[in-house]
């Protein structure tokens, strides 16, 4: 024993990579078992109210990449990302590295309305580049819905039974996407101000824009009513007649009844009033690393109000959308709720790791993909469970105080809403 | 990144007679910035 302990030669060789990886791996693991363990103790030993809004965080389930992706710190990640984007690139190196960046994730440089790739200083100011004006032009059809993005159809259709179908057939339900009715505490609901709303007009034979009353607007787009009157009710359209079916008119006594009675049916904030004839339609857009990063609004509607969630920051990719369910319930993101000519409007613009900051054009107090969003959802849930209130999963804010006669920001066609950052 | 749009529209049992709501997309479609998905 002893000569071979004298005599053996000692190689020393590196860990391989692999290795240290899952022991990393297995450590998260190990780390995130202890802590569900000990949120489940700390929810038993909670009062029955508290116990309920602890619950009402969503968690992830799903195959095993999935429950090791929950493991991630995505929410770090992304913002070391995104400080690393931001970083300036040598002057020489921008072109070519722009270059193969388009060439890998399909950028059209011809589009970019600043063409010249050495004034973009990083990666994060290419990423939210502009497009020249003119090469997006807007359907002409003003009863269109448009896009309000570039990017891909991963579903769209009929939402049965307050039910988003996700690709594969896997659902999630809309109170889960968008929060319930739920009162909001004052302590997380606030009232954002914002500029009076005005609409932007592009003159056709001038370079030039200029401001126009709301009767002017709806005129140049051909539109039969201005937003005032649409949401203060007042206007009636004339070519809406089917909301109210004649034929179900009845008398006083049995037309309360029947409305006492689809009331009951009535069980969700976003439903479609049991009277009228419409329905609650989706579609989910899928913007890829290489496309243009900011997004519009689709039609002429009124944003009352946005909740925040600040969930986590899993990728959106089409593979993960077909293994994790729900997966847009348990991303980061801003639920936009408001109203258009046919009722009831939502625009949810949906953060993942890579892109990890919504910003809102209009919205200068929101904050996401940021250190203190968490420890601030955790005070106002904190706050709410101490006021007897169930803490709602989301913060909101109110645009009630845009303007003097309107009840919320009204956005135009085809106008500039926001987009996601890096990071 | 994704963008999720839930709205309220003339339901669209009346499509032949114009009146509900009709999808001009398809699935795995690639979209623009002011393309039309659908109409009223």
């Amino acid at each position: 024993l002893g000569a071979a302990w004298s005599s053996t030669k000692i190689e020393w060789k590196p860990i391989p990579v692999g290795l240290g990886i899952a022991f990393l791996g297995l450590l998260q693991f190990y780390k995130s078992q202890r802590a569900e363990k000990e949120r489940l103790e700390r929810e038993a030993a909670l009062p029955d109210g508290e116990e309920v809004a602890q619950r009402r965080r969503v968690r992830p389930s799903g195959p095993w990449q999935v429950q090791i992706m929950s493991t991630l710190p995505l929410k770090a990640l992304s913002r070391v990302w995104g400080r690393f984007n931001e970083l300036d690139i040598p002057y020489y190196l921008r072109v070519p590295g722009f270059k193969l960046y388009s060439w890998i994730f399909g950028v059209n440089l011809d589009e970019m309305a600043e063409p010249d790739l050495h004034k973009y200083p990083n990666l994060a100011a290419f990423f939210y580049r502009e497009l020249k004006p003119g090469v997006r032009p807007l359907d002409p059809n003003p009863a269109a819905l448009l896009s309000p993005s570039d990017g891909r159809i991963l579903q769209f259709g009929t939402i049965e039974n307050g039910e988003v179908e996700q690709v594969k057939g896997m659902t999630y339900s809309l109170d889960a996407l968008l929060g319930d009715k739920s009162t909001v505490s004052s302590a997380v609901q606030a009232v954002i101000p914002v500029k009076k709303p005005h609409h932007i007009v592009q003159h056709p034979d001038k370079d030039s824009e200029s401001m126009a009353t709301d009767e002017e607007f709806a005129k140049m787009n051909g539109l039969s009513y201005t937003l005032p009157s649409l949401l203060s009710g007042r206007h009636k359209f004339p070519d809406h007649k089917d909301v109210i079916d004649a034929s179900t008119h009845s008398t006083s006594s049995s037309e309360a009844k029947v409305k006492e009675e689809l009331a009951k049916g009535q069980t969700a904030w976003w439903m479609p009033k049991p009277i009228s004839n419409t329905a609650l339609y989706y579609v989910v857009i899928y913007l890829a690393p290489g496309d243009y990063h900011r997004f519009h609004s689709p039609t002429p509607w009124v944003v009352e109000s946005r909740r925040h969630f600040a969930g986590e920051l899993y990728s959106v990719s089409p593979y993960l959308q077909r293994t994790l369910p729900g997966l847009f319930t348990l991303n980061e993101r801003v639920v936009l709720l408001g109203r258009w000519r046919w009722g009831f409007f939502s625009y949810t613009p949906v953060g993942a790791t890579n892109v990890g900051s919504i910003k809102i054009n209009f919205d200068a107090e929101l904050r996401t993909n940021s250190l203190t969003t968490d420890t601030a959802a955790d005070r106002a849930a904190a706050l709410a469970a101490k006021n007897g209130e169930t803490y709602p999963g989301f913060a909101e804010a109110t645009y009630s105080h845009a303007s003097d006669t309107l009840m919320g920001h009204a956005l135009q066609r085809g106008e500039e809403m926001g987009g996601f950052q890096l990071g | 990144s994704s963008i999720v749009l839930v709205f309220e529209a003339p339901h669209d049992v009346q499509k032949g007679a114009g009146a509900g709501w009709k999808w001009d997309i398809e699935k795995g479609q690639r979209v623009k910035v002011g393309q039309a998905l659908g109409e009223v």
